[in-house]
């Protein structure tokens, strides 16, 4: 099939085409019969400019919008996305006209990317507390024995 | 109050007063004086 | 109602209803600008024919009667045109999903979906805090923890010190001796009480 630059250029080229071959000399002639009357090879020469002309500017335009908007380019691409997609039969994903809904797809990355740091971020938290705790609990043991050493004492000296 | 609700709560809700244990040694150390004071004067008398 | 091909303005950068109409007025515009050179390229002409009865108002009717006919030709052909750039050229298939939209497929999360999941990161930010907290009390009570047992362990090795001292002047035990002690002290009370007796 044939790509969407070709198409543009095809279809364009076609309606230049048929323009020009609506704008026949013998057209031309029969509007500008006064002047066809007076000078006909004139007339003939004027409508071969006129043809020309018209088919130079116009190609030259188009030529320019193609260059200004990166027609090209962008149809290459819009190619290869269609070709890429076509094993997707369902409709894909479209705006749904709230932006702020939108957005919120655009952010769940981020949000799963910050919830998996937080969640390991957490877990190295909780270890670590956790042999904190294994130390202060150590040290109150540590404390209680010594209470009981010096209490141990007294009542000895008692 | 914020650690009440972490992994360690038990732990950091069961902590000691460790004031009160220091001022638990100060009246030790008052028996122990008084008990050496008189000790001293015991034996003084029997000296 | 005209379809505002939103979708496709998000990848080309403008609509193709833009598109389109610029190649309208690429057509439109240089067919109107050529007729008026061809007018004035006749005029021209027609002033260097001696004695030309055909006025300029005449030649601007033909100018008119030609122009009329190119633009209607050109506008029924223009409909063809504008059909197969829209439709064809133009639009982008629904199956379509632009790359920078990908991500709303891969994560197709819903407004009530995204809530949860923003709870769901509170909570752990909350956690995380928490936990920090009980770190630094933990900590805390860790340093504390130094302090009284170096004060408990002066006041054993006080203890230590005193028991030291005890043995050093021969007194191992400070019970017996005090005992010992006590017991002697009574003999020699007897003794005295003896020979106090034996005096009189």
């Amino acid at each position: 099939p044939p790509t969407r630059a070709q198409l543009f250029d095809t279809v364009v080229d076609t309606v230049l085409e048929k323009l020009v071959a609506a704008g026949s000399y013998e057209r031309f002639a029969s509007c500008y019969r006064c002047f066809y009357k007076l000078q006909p090879e004139v007339t003939k020469s004027i409508h071969e400019q006129f043809i020309f002309q018209l088919q130079a500017s116009i190609k030259e335009e188009i030529q320019e919008v193609k260059e200004e908007g990166k027609l090209e380019m962008l149809f290459d691409a819009l190619d290869r996305l269609v070709e890429e997609a076509k094993d997707q039969q369902e409709p894909a994903w479209r705006p749904s006209g709230t932006p702020e809904e939108d957005a919120l797809s655009a952010m769940v990355p981020y949000l799963l990317k910050h919830h998996s740091y937080l969640q390991r971020v957490l877990k190295e938290k909780v270890e670590d507390n956790k042999q904190l705790a294994e130390a202060v609990l150590a040290g109150r043991g540590r404390i209680k024995e010594l209470q009981q050493l010096i209490q141990a004492r007294r009542e000895a000296w008692q | 109050q914020e650690h009440l609700q972490t992994s360690q709560a038990e732990v950091l809700s069961s902590k000691p007063n460790y004031q009160q244990i220091l001022d638990e040694q100060g009246e030790v150390l008052s028996f122990m004086q008084l008990v050496l004071e008189e000790l001293q004067q015991a034996v003084k008398l029997l000296q | 109602s005209v379809s505002p091909m939103a979708y496709e303005a998000q990848f080309f950068g403008f609509t193709p209803q833009t598109c389109v109409l610029r190649v309208y007025i690429a057509f439109q515009d240089y067919l109107f600008e050529i007729m008026q050179v061809v007018e004035n390229v006749i005029l021209k002409k027609l002033e260097a024919v001696p004695g030309c009865k055909v006025s300029p108002l005449r030649i601007r009717k033909c100018t008119e009667k030609f122009f009329v006919f190119m633009k209607e030709q050109f506008n029924k052909l223009f409909s063809n045109l504008e059909t197969v750039l829209l439709q064809l050229v133009l639009s982008i298939p629904p199956n379509v999903l632009l790359p920078e939209d990908k991500v709303h497929e891969q994560y197709p999360y819903s407004k009530e979906q995204f809530q949860v999941l923003q709870g769901e990161v509170q909570e752990l930010q909350r956690q995380c805090r928490a936990e920090a907290a009980a770190g630094q009390a933990l900590r805390a009570e860790l340093e504390e923890q130094k302090v009284v047992q170096a004060e408990l362990e002066k006041i054993l090795q006080w203890f230590a010190g005193l028991e030291s001292i005890c043995r050093e002047h021969g007194t191992s035990s400070v019970k017996e001796s005090f005992t010992f002690l006590t017991q002697n002290s009574k003999k020699l009370q007897d003794v005295l009480k003896d020979v106090e007796k034996k005096s009189r």
